[in-house]
């Protein structure tokens, strides 16, 4: 359709800006409370890296997200998208475009909870991570293909809860592969840090 | 939009169509693996009604849950959505074209996994009802006002998980009171059936 052609061109637009900047962006997407904040805040505190990383948190309404990640010390604006169901590159460019970004090497989106919308709207992010959590069940990678085949990261989360939800890892690590061989998968606990140092190196953040 | 205004044209000529044939119809939405598929199983299993029930199980892809239904006795139609992020009216209309609705008194429509377009898209069904698990964190109904502002029932499931997640219960009643006074809440376990007849109760279900 005409608006994602519309919005893969500014996409494009955003990625040639930070790659001018030395900017590296990643896209974090995923379901409804799968971990994307608590995922960002733990890398956020493994890295140290204060100031020099910024975060623009996407949700349809509040600034509960923002808050949370400013707590890490990273530069933080939150986009509020009203009743769109993901962010935009438009969105994105006029969040950068109120940031001062000087500095900043690193660029997180947490992206609105949504296995579908976003992965039809590129954001001209460097890499796009996925985050599903044990808690949502056996199926969800199976039921939405295309997002995940939009990730170069795959990150299984709350994998503390795999035993009281009965869910089979082993089966879920191979849905991944299988939907998108090409992707890292990474099992993690986001609370309590479990995993993150992969998701970094999976990402190619210099630490 | 024209889109939203005709989904509502169709919505009305659906719920004709159900008032003509005494099929009382309810729209089960929710985010991903919240247990909207596990809720109608407790609930049919509960009924006991076989065939008089009649459900569709929307998702963007895959017949799991339209075979997790069967199971219970129901008549179960499986419709794919492609890439589309909700069910509409039309896609109802079609799937109830191809049904045998003779006997029938009840109709569930399982809506796809998604916390943000199901609210914008009504379907003609008499209630509706949205489940939000409590793996889901603290935040997801201030978070998703919309939604949760068209639903007759809210349901707040997993409860069995609340201690793992650290998530505050009585706070969720809070945020659903405030953002929908009027609609009914109600916490459930739905792979162990607790609050199951509640649920049966609050949406006016004959037993
Ligand atoms: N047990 C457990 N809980 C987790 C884990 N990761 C996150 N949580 C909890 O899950 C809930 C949701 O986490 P968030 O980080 O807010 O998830 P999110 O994906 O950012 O949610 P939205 O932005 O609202 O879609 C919170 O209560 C977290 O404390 C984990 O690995 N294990
Ligand atoms: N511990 C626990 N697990 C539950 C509960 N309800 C559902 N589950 C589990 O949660 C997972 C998802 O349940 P489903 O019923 O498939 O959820 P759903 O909303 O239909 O999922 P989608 O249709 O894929 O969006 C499954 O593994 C269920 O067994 C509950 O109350 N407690
Ligand atoms: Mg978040
Ligand atoms: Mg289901």
């Amino acid at each position: 359709k005409d608006l994602l052609a519309k919005n893969r061109s500014l996409a494009k637009k955003n990625r040639k800006r930070f790659d001018r900047s030395n900017i590296l962006t990643i896209d974090i997407m995923g379901s409804i409370g799968s971990g994307k904040t608590s995922l960002i805040k733990a890398i956020l505190r493994r890295l140290g890296m204060g100031q020099k990383v910024a975060v623009i948190a996407g949700d349809l309404t509040t600034t509960i997200d923002a808050e949370r990640i400013e707590a890490e010390g990273a530069r933080v604006i939150q986009v509020n998208t009203g009743k769109e169901c993901h962010l935009d590159a438009n969105l994105i460019r006029r969040a950068i475009d109120t940031m001062k970004l000087d500095d900043v090497k690193l660029l997180f989106i947490e992206n609105v909870g949504n296995l579908i919308c976003p992965g039809e709207f590129p954001l001209g992010a460097h890499k796009r991570l996925v985050v599903t959590s044990v808690t949502e069940g056996p199926y969800t990678i199976v039921k939405h293909p295309y997002i995940f085949r939009e990730a170069d990261v795959i990150v299984l989360n709350k994998t503390d809860l795999a035993k009281p939800m009965k869910v089979n890892i082993a089966q879920l690590e191979r849905d991944a592969q299988q939907v998108n061989p090409g992707a890292t998968f990474v099992k993690t606990n986001a609370v309590k840090g479990i995993g993150v140092q992969r998701v970094i190196d999976a990402l190619g953040l210099k630490t």
